[in-house]
């Protein structure tokens, strides 16, 4: 089962921590800084919930990190064509039956959570792929935003991306004979997007339940708390990786139904 | 006593949540995500320690917000040289008495908290003020840092600023007969560069000691903890405007020996 997932954002805004808090991966922290855009793809073998897992992730270092920006999207949506005519190819060729499936199946994208809304950068990379990829938008770092501020915030980009036509990743709407609990899933998920998220690798001391000591857990320690990373009253964390590890096999239909459909219309009809 | 003070970086780092804070002013939070940069000057009549002071306000809405910020320095660098060129058309007017003092006495920096150092934007246009103005760098919602990541930004930071030979404001050294408290306090504003702040007008209950109930005081709720403004531990807040407060004097100075020195000898000898 081949999947890849695409991490784009500014440097800094804690892309590489959040794979790592997802899967349990290792990706180093990028050295900092260096603008140019670099695309690196690295692979991990994961297992969840008992399915073998190669996890390929695409990481875009320097998107977003120069004085001017304007030519710096076309690397990665030149990327993100490429495996499409490689699959293309592929699945034209003699070998029909053993393809390896490098399509980018799901794209995060991290917004910078010090805005208030999105940026230019922002909307206008949205518009150039979300007709190529399945979208899902984050909110990062979200230890540094309240609540009320979250609300505001997730408010002000869902009007954003129905004013400017961006669509994202969507779930397939629930069949009627699905169990209670995952249709519960399924609206707070709905209800979570742009997700905000924390991340970390860090293990903090926590007082366990009825004083029997502390434990370790995933969390940021600051001197007025401890936040965690799987407290659900803390961040969307939980509910974004539900979401990625129970859709997976709906990324790629998607992907493959979709976006890969319109690109081999677009290429064919030329 | 005229004081001017700019404020400078991307919306959204929290400049005039921080200019109130610090001033109990009261500037409107900013329309979000207009990039075209404006430059907006607001002036407030404030008493510290006994002293009447009319503080003016410089706000850049809409620096580095937009795809390409090269020529987004430009009208900034030009508001400073103006206020020169004016107090220098006033100095050798008829009216010398009376000269309103309209120059830029402190430029807060902001940097963007969720990169690890200096982006090429900042480097850039610190490179283009750090003669013509007392720089005072910041580091703005520092309660997204933990106490670690902080001091390693921070000392990032410095090596950069040395690295580029970006002078910033430094304190006049102390005298061998200052008093102790004095050399301390002088001592910990060295060692703060640059400043980790928080800020907030919001109030928050806290219980206050010997379970008087609780009291209402300035600081940001999360659902982990709370973090208080005037709490030293918290954040370099009571620092900053420490350093502000005690200096004004100071600032001014510097601002009329040196950078209008500058600007004077070299339009004189064009
Ligand atoms: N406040 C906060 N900081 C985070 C979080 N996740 C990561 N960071 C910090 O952000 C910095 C950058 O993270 P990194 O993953 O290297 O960012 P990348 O450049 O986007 O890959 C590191 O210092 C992390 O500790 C989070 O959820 N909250
Ligand atoms: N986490 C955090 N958020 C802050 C802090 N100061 C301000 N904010 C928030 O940042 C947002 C932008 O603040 P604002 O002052 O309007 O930014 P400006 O555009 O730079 O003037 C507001 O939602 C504030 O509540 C802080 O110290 N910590």
């Amino acid at each position: 089962f081949d999947f890849t997932l695409m991490v784009v954002g500014q440097s800094g805004l804690g892309k590489s921590t959040l794979i790592n808090t997802l899967f349990l991966t290792d990706l180093p922290a990028k050295k900092k800084g260096n603008q140019k855009l670099k695309i690196e793809s690295s692979t991990v073998e994961i297992e969840e919930r008992g399915v073998k897992l190669r996890l390929s992730v695409v990481d875009t270092v320097g998107f977003g990190d120069s004085i001017n920006n304007q030519e710096g999207f076309q690397p990665i949506i030149k990327y993100i064509d490429d495996q499409f005519e490689k699959y293309l190819r592929d699945e034209s060729g003699l070998n029909r039956r053993n393809i390896h499936d490098s399509r980018v199946h799901c794209l995060l994208y991290f917004i910078d959570p010090s805005g208030h809304c999105l940026k230019p950068i922002d909307i206008q990379f949205l518009k150039e792929v979300h007709n190529r990829v399945n979208v899902i938008p984050i909110i990062p770092k979200a230890d540094m935003l309240t609540i009320n501020e979250r609300q505001t915030m997730k408010k002000m980009i869902r009007q954003q991306l129905i004013e400017n036509k961006i669509s994202i990743y969507d779930l397939p709407p629930c069949e009627p004979d699905d169990d209670d609990s995952y249709k519960k899933l399924c609206k707070r998920i709905k209800d979570a997007v742009p997700f905000a998220v924390i991340a970390s690798m860090d293990k903090v001391p926590i007082a366990s339940a009825a004083g029997k000591g502390t434990g370790l857990v995933r969390g940021r320690t600051y001197p007025w708390g401890t936040v965690l990373v799987d407290d659900e009253k803390h961040s969307d964390f939980v509910i974004l990786k539900k979401l990625i590890i129970t859709h997976l096999q709906d990324l790629q239909d998607v992907t493959h139904t979709v976006h890969y459909e319109n690109y081999r219309s677009k290429k064919l009809s030329n």
